[in-house]
């Protein structure tokens, strides 16, 4: 899932 | 990071550097939408609360800062400074059309239901549309300022070129982002009217005006 890393783009 | 990413993120800082050159040598946000510029400072303020939460890099945390700060000084210049030259009979694009749906999407499609995830989800939706406003006023006057164009021409493009950047981070890291690519697909899509007068009309040295 893209938001275990965080958001990482802006 | 890859190059994609990277010059779409400068295209960005480009349209808004561009923007606040067009309203201060003019003397004017005339052509500009209040509305669509208000959206944007409520969805870099919503996606970017994470400033004090999860620490990505220091390019990352500088951009964020940026965007809402610079987002903030154009409303800024809109309603304090050059106030008179702003027309609000023209920019009257309906907001809770966008927003009302905004917030339903982000409740039902998000990555976890807690406020930062919500509120995350919601600026990705919001951003798509918020450029619909000022695509309605454009619509609207039929014409627009050379530099109004370039301005829309680097933020569609800073769009644009987060398309190869997902393909490319699907191959290189397997990342898929469901909600920011679908998104990203439908903001992109609304400029492809506006792209298609630029290219046919502006870049050829001729005035954007649409067809009556």
């Amino acid at each position: 899932r893209p938001s275990d890393s965080g958001h990482d783009e802006l | 990071m890859n190059i994609f990413r990277f010059f779409g993120d400068l295209s960005h800082l480009a349209s808004i550097f561009i923007l606040i050159h067009k309203i201060t040598t003019t003397r004017s946000c005339r052509g500009i939408s209040f509305k669509t510029q208000a959206l944007y400072v409520t969805v870099f303020v919503t996606r970017y609360l994470d400033l004090f939460t999860s620490y990505v890099s220091l390019y990352n945390t500088v951009m964020k800062i940026f965007f809402i700060a610079s987002s903030c000084y154009i409303l800024y210049l809109m309603r304090v400074r050059y106030r008179p030259t702003n027309d609000p009979s023209i920019d009257t694009f309906r907001l809770e059309y966008l927003v009302g749906p905004c917030v339903v999407l982000a409740l039902i499609f998000n990555y976890g239901y807690n406020p930062t995830e919500l509120l995350w989800s919601f600026s990705i939706f919001l951003e798509s549309v918020a450029i619909l406003p000022q695509l309605f006023m454009l619509q609207r006057t039929g014409e627009a300022e050379t530099i109004t164009t370039h301005y829309l021409a680097a933020l569609g493009a800073y769009r644009a070129l987060y398309i190869p950047n997902w393909i490319y981070r699907y191959f290189s890291e397997g990342y898929v982002d469901p909600i920011s690519v679908t998104a990203g697909l439908v903001q992109t899509g609304l400029y492809l009217d506006f792209f298609y007068v630029y290219f046919t009309k502006v870049l050829q040295g001729q005035k954007f005006e649409l067809p009556a």
